[in-house]
């Protein structure tokens, strides 16, 4: 997983 | 998106109108613990940080990250000013610096990449995982709480223990996972057990919500 990837989460 | 992640996040927005609700129609923060709510907006507004510096990823999401940032400092402001006869600092005694320390350290060494928004994300995970501690140590404390705080902790913990099923399915859908938010997410989950255990015995059975002495 890319560091930006978990950004869609809230 | 799937349904998990949907219902939980519609689970945390309501655990915020019930919580607004409950300071309005009460006009009262009685129960409610200024230190938990505050660091909310510490976790928000670490993490949302990726608003500004990262990039879009749907209307949804950027509503919903403003909604949280907006909502949080609002009821900040109704506990310190607009209710603040009836908040009660002397039974709001969890340290603080119990979690910010062990928080800033697991940030420091477990993150995505060492850079302030991800080392920022990254504590703003852990923070929102024991967020919830100064709560619980309140209602401890006092050894019960009104019904309809009982129902914005739910609510509120419904939230994180919907987001398991979700990064399930998105490992078999996605094929990864983020350990970070993923370990944290079970150990903030872990947290409200005992409460979730109380409040389907008693509260949903319509009794009052008192800790075993």
């Amino acid at each position: 997983q890319t560091p930006a990837e978990h950004h869609d989460e809230l | 998106m799937n349904i998990f992640r949907l219902i939980g996040d519609l689970s945390h927005l309501a655990s915020i109108f019930i919580l607004l609700h409950k300071i309005q129609t009460t006009r009262s923060c009685r129960g409610i613990s200024f230190k938990t709510q505050a660091l909310y907006v510490t976790v928000f507004a670490t993490r949302y940080l990726d608003l500004i510096f990262g990039e879009f990823v749907s209307v949804y999401n950027v509503i919903m990250k403003l909604f949280f940032l907006g909502s949080s400092c609002y009821i900040l402001y109704l506990m310190k000013m607009k209710y603040k006869p009836t908040n009660d600092p002397s039974i709001d005694t969890f340290r603080l610096e119990y979690l910010l320390g062990p928080c800033t350290v697991l940030a420091l060494i477990f993150n995505f990449s060492f850079t302030p928004v991800e080392i920022l994300w990254s504590f703003s995970i852990f923070l929102e995982a024991v967020a919830i501690l100064p709560q619980l140590f309140m209602l401890q404390r006092t050894g019960e709480a009104e019904a309809i705080t009982t129902h914005y902790l739910a609510a509120l913990g419904a939230y994180r223990a919907l987001y398991i099923p979700n990064w399930i399915y998105r490992y078999y859908t996605e094929g990864s996972w983020d350990p970070i938010a993923v370990l944290a997410g079970l150990v903030q989950t872990g947290l409200y057990l005992d409460f979730f255990y109380i409040y389907v015995t008693k509260v949903l059975q319509g009794q009052k919500f008192e800790l075993p002495a």
